[in-house]
């Protein structure tokens, strides 16, 4: 369970102070499967980074499981992160010098997980956002972009992590691959998992229990899905 | 007017072969706008380069104005990709150690177009994608991935190339943001610029006036925009 209070987000580069988040206060449930759309600049990115602790807000809280976030240590939270968290990145942030297997694997080589199993794990997540074998030994920059965003789905679920928060993963798939995809979510969240989507994707939304709604740094509304 | 004659791209990474296209044949004439639409890692990214002298063919021809590619000098085809065509990559390509305004400015900077007059068509491509001055003294990875998005399309108009080339420029981008870029491509191909969109976004494709369906690296029909 994640629990946000009054978070504040303020970003300052030189002149220019950019108020990405002005007091959020959300309370994710375990197991809950929530999207987050909003326009673009609206904080959906800072407000993700927020809840898998990628990122300390400028004030306000963030409480995981009870605990308040800014007196975990580093490496609490970086043992948290790894194991708990599967974060896709809306520019995938893939290692390029690294093949996509190593890729992939990156989360289980952290937990010490052995060769033979992690090449089991990884066949099975490129699996499940329908990817290829072939692209294996390939590095990132040869493959197709919506073939990275797999890739980067697929290293964010090999772990089985608790929370699976998903940035923006289907701007980069056609229609059929957006929907393996998203029926992977949901078939993880249906086992137990809790899935956070920020998506500028109605269609993705609407398989989703709840949509908030971001807009300049605030969260103006939770809406119910449209199943038509 | 580009003529692509039975081109074929071939990609071998250690053992595995990839084929990305198939032999495609296309004619796209001055002041068309056209979409390419297709599954993920179907060849749109490939073809595109093609179309945009970014690379070459493994076989088949490609003519821009009846001059064949391959028999052009690098300086040519340099100048070229500087004056006539402005590309909007997938993966944005934006410079990260420059900040927003250099990254757009630079094909001018290439012409020697000196900094008033930079600056002043920079602020207007910037204003016709949507986006605001208070980018500029920032650096990309100090914007949101849409506004990144924005200031890569504001980077391809900004010379007002005779062709603009652009590989998923919505992606990322909220249903209202998306609205405005594409009602500048349009109005930019009505002022006679040829416009080239891969998208996997129907809303998008139906704003063109053709459609070119691309499957496993052929292309597999050309449909009429539903204007619904
Ligand atoms: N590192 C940073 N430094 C300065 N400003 C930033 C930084 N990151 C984000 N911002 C600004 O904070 C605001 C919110 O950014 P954020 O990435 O959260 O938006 P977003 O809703 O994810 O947008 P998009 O839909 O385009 O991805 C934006 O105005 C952006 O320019
Ligand atoms: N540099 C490369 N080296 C090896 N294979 C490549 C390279 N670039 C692309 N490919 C392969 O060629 C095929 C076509 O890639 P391309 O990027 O053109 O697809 P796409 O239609 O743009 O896909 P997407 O919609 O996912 O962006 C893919 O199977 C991809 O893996
Ligand atoms: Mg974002
Ligand atoms: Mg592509």
């Amino acid at each position: 369970i994640i629990r946000l209070v009054d978070v504040r987000k303020v970003y300052r580069v030189g002149e220019v102070k950019t108020i990405a988040l002005r007091g959020v206060n959300l309370v994710v449930y375990r197991g809950e499967y929530i999207s987050i759309m909003g326009p673009s600049g609206s904080g959906k990115s800072t407000l993700l980074n927020m809840i898998g602790l990628l990122d300390r807000p400028t004030s306000g809280k963030v409480y995981i499981d009870g605990r308040d976030v800014s007196k975990l240590s580093s490496k609490e939270l970086a043992h948290i992160r790894n194991r708990e968290i599967g974060f896709v990145f809306q520019t995938f942030n893939l290692i390029s010098r690294f093949n996509i297997l190593e890729n992939i694997e990156l989360p289980l080589v952290v937990r010490g997980i052995p060769r033979k199993k992690r090449i089991k794990r990884v066949l099975e997540a490129l699996r499940m956002v329908g990817g290829d074998e072939s692209w294996l030994p390939k590095k990132p920059t040869q493959l197709s972009g919506g073939q990275q965003q797999r890739v980067a789905i697929a290293r964010a679920i090999v772990g089985e992590p608790e929370m699976i928060l998903a940035d923006e993963p289907t701007g980069n798939l056609d229609r059929a691959s957006a929907k393996v995809v998203v029926e992977t979510f949901t078939r993880l969240n249906k086992e137990g998992q809790t899935v956070i989507i920020v998506t500028h994707d109605p269609e993705v939304a609407n398989c989703t229990d709840k949509i908030y709604i971001l807009r300049d740094g605030v969260i103006v509304g939770a809406e119910e899905p449209n199943r038509d």
